[in-house]
């Protein structure tokens, strides 16, 4: 009967909540949510990249949860965000097992190409720092986005490689470690996701030690290509194509309320 | 057992209309007690209405189910409760004045995800156990 679950679903709404209520309402929930304050986004809407890919894990999340329960769904909704599946996907362990999943905003703001050498290479900094205590990364990648390149290159492939910054040092070359990378053709198009779980979970134990990511470009014949010119989307890109790191966590221990 | 026997004889010189009373009330009490049997209910709880459509993603709302109702003799069939619930419901009969009815309360809790920005704009999934109602009993 419609009419019915409509009236439970507006009984909240019928009566609209006293201020004082809806502080009282607002003071609780945050505090099952563990979070001290609201937070207050200061930028980028839902249409972005990571939100967005994110709100796909959440109907995934949601899904497994309520077939768990017993409720069938026709059908599985399709994921909103174009290209490859998410690899962890594929072993949905990952989603299962995890407590907390993580999108980073890259914090980079412009571009940063370094050219030392005859080598391009491009910068990414994400903030681990404010990690729950007592929670550990179980799975980690950094996600960015290749567009269809019309011009030279073709029958061409790219090596696009990841590297963790260990050192900088200023006017040279800063100590990296390669983590991960991918050949691919130059025409391709869609979401290269890379590996950088080991990384993640040094720089949640050691945040001192988080000096960012480095990515670089190589043809087949081994010369350095400037990423822009490789397709790679940038800080001035599309904000749905805007490159992101997500990390999955477990918690190591239980989260109580504080006792009031 | 000889109190017993005693009070019920005590209990057979009492007049029938008392005892007729006493039969009808409980008859009754637990016709009311059926519509008022231990079950789930549901009150919406809004995100947007608390004005936190700007930094939570989804749910946009969710069921905060409670459980509410009477866990009274007699339990019926369709009532779960624990065995001692059981138990205890009819030690209530026995001796109302000394032990209480079992309690209505959750017998099974889901898991509630929630997904929201952080003040740097970065993106929370997060997974809250044992924190929405999915079936009532008496306990």
């Amino acid at each position: 009967d419609f009419t019915l679950d409509n009236e439970v679903h507006s009984s909240f709404i019928q009566r609209r909540l006293r201020s004082q209520e809806r502080r009282e309402m607002q003071r609780e929930i945050l505090s099952i949510l563990g979070l001290p304050h609201r937070p207050r986004p200061h930028l980028y809407g839902k249409q972005n990249s990571a939100p967005m890919f994110m709100l796909d894990l959440y109907n995934a999340m949601t899904v497994e949860e309520e077939e768990a329960e017993g409720f069938s769904y026709p059908y599985k909704p399709i994921f909103t965000t174009q290209g490859p599946p998410l690899a962890f996907q594929q072993d949905s362990n990952f989603l299962n097992d995890a407590d907390m999943v993580m999108s980073f905003v890259n914090l980079v703001e412009h571009d940063k190409e370094f050219y030392h050498q005859r080598r391009h290479h491009r910068e990414f900094r994400f903030d681990l720092a404010k990690i729950p205590e007592g929670e550990a990364v179980t799975a980690a990648e950094f996600r960015i986005y290749k567009d269809y390149i019309r011009e030279r290159f073709d029958n061409e492939t790219f090596r696009i490689s990841v590297y963790q910054v260990l050192q900088e040092h200023p006017g040279r070359d800063s100590d990296l470690f390669q983590l991960d990378s991918r050949t691919i053709w130059a025409a391709e198009e869609g979401w290269l996701v890379f590996d950088i779980t080991a990384t993640s979970n040094h720089w949640v134990v050691n945040p001192q030690h988080n000096l960012g990511l480095q990515l670089s470009v190589e043809s087949s014949d081994g010369q350095s290509i400037n990423p822009k010119l490789a397709g790679l989307i940038g800080t001035n890109g599309p904000h749905n194509k805007q490159p992101f790191m997500v990390a999955f966590f477990k918690a190591t221990e239980i989260h109580l309320r504080s006792i009031r | 057992s000889a109190g017993g026997k005693q009070r019920n004889q005590n209990r057979s010189k009492a007049p029938k209309s008392q005892e007729a009373l006493r039969v009808a009330n409980i008859a009754e009490n637990s016709s009311t007690d059926q519509k008022q049997a231990c079950k789930k209910h549901e009150l919406y709880v809004s995100f947007r209405d608390l004005g936190w459509q700007d930094w939570i993603i989804a749910p946009e709302g969710y069921a905060a189910y409670y459980c509410e109702g009477e866990c009274a003799f007699p339990l019926n069939s369709y009532m779960n409760a624990t065995n001692h619930a059981i138990v205890q419901t009819l030690v209530h009969f026995i001796n109302p004045d000394t032990v209480p009815k079992p309690c209505c309360a959750p017998t099974q809790l889901n898991a509630i995800s929630v997904l929201y920005f952080d003040d740097s704009s970065n993106v929370i999934l997060k997974k809250y156990r044992n924190m929405v109602v999915r079936t009532c009993g008496c306990h």
